[in-house]
């Protein structure tokens, strides 16, 4: 689940 | 949230609020390009599917919900409003737009972090975000007399950009495993094609001059 902390951005 | 981040998002939110002020309080989007704002409304609505879906913080959804409704309300504007409208300038904003959608699409399709459709939509997303100033650009080249609020629009957008970069070499460095290709070279790509811009930016700021972009 890499990307699962970038999905904090806008 | 780190401080280039947040500096980001206020950048961010700065220009929409000042192409809203213009189009809200001048009445008019002279020199602005409906093809970018269009691309843009198509970006946001791409990316915040998961606004129900997946909550981060009250900011992340009050931000999403602000970029959603700015978005689609400027294409309101340009397209229905009575006043509005007849300031659009058509004939220069003809770059086609609908051609970069597709490829975007199948970009996301291929390059993703995961197949399902919310990281598909998320990665092509990113994509076209990247190219979605092109019309914009392309728009200001042709424009004799490029206004102020529309060349600080386009200064803040591309501000909001160079920040983002900056936090995700912040973050690379303060948080473990923050590696994010997609998004990285995407806005690496993106924030370069403001280079141009920013030049000729700067250089009429210095001379206290108009604005004027070499075609």
């Amino acid at each position: 689940n890499s990307g699962s902390n970038l999905k904090d951005e806008l | 949230m780190n401080l280039f981040r947040l500096a980001g998002d206020m950048t961010h939110l700065v220009s929409v609020v000042v192409l809203l002020l213009k189009i809200h309080t001048i009445k008019s989007c002279a020199g602005v390009s409906l093809k970018t704002q269009e691309l843009y409304a198509l970006v946001f609505a791409a990316r915040y599917l998961d606004l129900f879906v997946h909550f981060v913080s009250l900011y992340n959804t009050v931000m999403k919900l602000v970029f959603l409704a700015s978005s689609f309300t400027i294409v309101w504007y340009m397209r229905r409003h009575k006043i509005v409208r007849r300031t659009y300038d058509k004939e220069h904003d003809t770059f086609r737009h609908h051609f970069i959608v597709l490829p975007c699409l199948v970009l996301g399709l291929l390059l993703n972090e995961k197949f399902t459709f919310r990281e598909v939509m998320w990665a092509f997303s990113i994509y076209l975000e990247a190219v979605a100033i092109l019309p914009q650009l392309v728009l200001l080249q042709r424009t004799r007399n490029i206004d102020n609020l529309t060349a600080q629009y386009v200064f803040f957008l591309g501000a909001y950009r160079v920040l983002y970069i900056f936090n995700w070499i912040y973050r690379y460095f303060t948080e473990p495993h923050f590696v994010h290709w997609i998004s990285w070279i995407a806005g690496i790509v993106q924030t370069l094609l403001y280079g141009d811009f920013f030049y000729y930016y700067i250089l009429s700021w210095k001379n206290n001059v108009k604005l004027e972009l070499p075609a």
